[in-house]
């Protein structure tokens, strides 16, 4: 299977955003512009791992950022800091080669390849944590061509993991 | 039909999958 390339990341990104709708999280999720803020993230991240990305890691995460890109990229770093440390300390696993979004361009330019990127680290967590069945299956639920670039998206991760 | 052919095996591949990915141990240490 080939990697994404830029015009697929666009693919990707609207794929993952209505995989992340599956959620259910209170904030608003329908378009890019929802999610550049993190709050969104943070709330599925919770949801996969409770215990991990517990109320005082998600108090971290302004709620209000506004159109204020440095909020958002603040908020960005965190999300991005606790899903690599995530993957390291409770999944064991380290993701090598694989590039890694930039928040900047995520938050001051919602760029939607670099948020597709985000949205596939958030992705590789919800399919390794320990209800990771409950989220297969959601995905299996889902329409094929967007069970498709899930899939190209979560073989990108796995030949980037290593234990 | 070659087109419901190609359907059945996407969804094949597709199914076989996320199913391998579902029988895969977590790689949480504990």
């Amino acid at each position: 299977m080939s990697t994404l390339d830029s015009v697929d990341r666009v693919e990707l990104c609207e794929s993952l955003l209505t995989w992340i709708q599956t959620f259910g999280v209170e904030a608003p999720c329908k378009t890019v512009e929802d999610l550049v803020g993190g709050v969104v993230m943070a709330q599925v991240l919770q949801k996969i791992d409770i215990v991990y990305f517990n109320d005082n890691w998600i108090s971290r995460i302004k709620s209000e950022v506004g159109d204020n890109w440095r909020l958002k990229i603040s908020n960005l770093k965190k999300i991005l800091k606790g899903i690599l440390d995530y993957n390291q300390e409770i999944l064991g696993q380290q993701i090598n080669d694989f590039t890694l979004p930039d928040v900047g361009l995520i938050g001051e330019h919602s760029d939607e390849a670099e948020l597709g990127r985000m949205l596939q680290l958030i992705l590789g967590c919800a399919v390794n944590c320990e209800q990771k069945q409950e989220y297969i299956q959601t995905i299996m639920m889902m329409e094929e061509s967007v069970q498709h670039v899930v899939m190209t998206a979560i073989q990108e991760l796995m030949s980037k993991e290593s234990p | 039909d070659p087109n419901m052919k190609g359907a059945a095996a996407n969804e094949g591949v597709l199914a076989n999958f996320f199913n391998s990915l579902l029988s895969k141990k977590t790689g949480s240490p504990g």
